[in-house]
């Protein structure tokens, strides 16, 4: 992996090969777990990092979630390499994974990405069929446990925001739900799509408050400013509802809806010209700013076991 | 493999309550088939939304109609793609 192009978008299968390099180079840190299957029967892979111990509180990360954000896969992609470097040199890091392990789902949709790759770059949904309908696919940020089908999603399976016909219909979004229950010890879940250049914490169903809202303000707001100091990206921060508008069924709500306090959504790079074609050069840029921001969050949580 | 031949992205940046609203009913008008990187949320903030050519020429005259301001955003959506996938082929692929 340290010949791999990290400022350069790659393929599922090339991203596959990198986790498996990446668990050969580091078999006392990293593993991979398989933690389902897609629509299409993909394998839906996670990365754990860990420094030894059952059920340890642990971090949980995933980007790729709307597959045409392919800043997210990238950036994860960084983040995997960057826990192998700086496992025991990086201080905070170091005492992260002393106290808590680390999981990371880099491709969380893989039957999109694919499809980004060969069909259609623009995709964001899963790429399941729906009776009734020519329309494929489900927003899979639309399609969990919480608030589901309410306002703030589709019913049209034709959106860009249809939230599926039931609640974790879609097998990227119930694979995780399986893991987080069956897990039992997730301390903070941060889920990371692009591109608005925002740090959101629930909720985004309901503008009542959530009960931890001053102190995820707060931490949002130190995140985003740890991201900020290295480049100067601008990034709002607040609940989802009240930055950006209602969303009901998205991932977080539900998060924090199980006792995941520290729940956080990312929308990375950028605001301006590219959007979804984000150029590559901007991938390890926008990365390295993110990680600020992550590390904050899970030293945060560290710091602040429940 | 589809194509975003003619397509557009378009910026909107809502500065009335009346043209938020508009812009927020375009995302029932279905039939234009627009995609929204970037939804409505509020004055000031950006709209940016892909759309087909076919809904192109529409799009812009009822938001000329409304009085609604616009810039391109992307001129050619194509044309980005285009040099995107020429840059993966030209990078080094595979893995040692």
């Amino acid at each position: 992996t340290s010949t791999f192009d990290y400022s350069a978008y790659h393929t599922l299968d090339e991203i596959y090969t990198f986790m498996d390099l990446l668990v050969a180079e580091n078999p006392d840190l990293v593993s991979k777990i398989e933690i389902g299957r897609s629509t299409e029967n993909r394998p839906l892979y996670v990365l754990k990092f860990s420094k030894g111990g059952t059920n340890r509180p642990a971090v949980w990360i995933d980007t790729g979630i709307h597959s045409r954000e392919w800043v997210t896969q990238a950036s994860g992609v960084w983040f995997a390499k960057k826990i192998t470097l700086d496992h025991e040199n990086d201080e905070g890091l170091a005492a992260v994974l002393e106290q808590m392990d680390i999981f990371l789902e880099i491709i969380t949709n893989p039957d999109g990405f694919a499809f980004t790759h060969s069909q259609n770059r623009l995709w964001r949904k899963t790429r399941s069929k729906h009776s009734g309908s020519l329309c494929v696919g489900v927003d899979p940020n639309r399609n969990w446990d919480a608030a589901f089908g309410e306002p703030g999603a589709s019913g049209n399976p034709c959106s860009q925001t249809y939230h599926g016909p039931y609640a974790n219909s879609e097998p990227e979004v119930r694979a995780i739900v399986d893991f987080v229950k069956s897990h039992g010890n997730v301390k903070a879940f941060v889920s990371i799509h692009s591109y608005s250049q925002l740090l959101l914490y629930p909720y985004g169903y309901t503008d009542t408050p959530a009960p931890d809202q001053q102190e995820l303000h707060e931490l949002s707001g130190k995140a985003v400013a740890a991201l900020s100091s290295l480049y100067g990206t601008k990034y709002k921060h607040g609940s989802i509802i009240t930055t950006i508008y209602k969303a009901s069924g998205n991932t977080v709500d539900w998060t924090y809806d199980q006792g995941i306090k520290y729940s956080f959504t990312f929308e990375l790079r950028d605001t301006g010209l590219y959007g979804f074609l984000l150029p590559a050069k901007l991938i390890v840029p926008t990365a390295q700013e993110t990680w600020l921001a992550l590390k904050v969050i899970m030293e945060h949580a560290r710091d602040h076991l429940y | 493999f589809e194509t975003f031949v003619g397509q557009q992205v378009l910026r909107i940046i809502p500065t009335s309550d009346e043209e938020l609203q508009k812009v927020q009913e375009l995302q029932e008008l279905e039939h234009l088939e627009l995609d929204f990187w970037l939804s409505p949320r509020g004055l000031g903030s950006p709209v940016d939304v892909r759309v087909p050519f076919p809904s192109l020429q529409p799009l812009k005259a009822h938001l000329e109609a409304n009085g609604i301001s616009y810039s391109v955003m992307i001129e050619d959506v194509q044309a980005l793609v285009d040099e995107e996938q020429s840059q993966m082929l030209r990078t080094p692929r595979g893995l040692p």
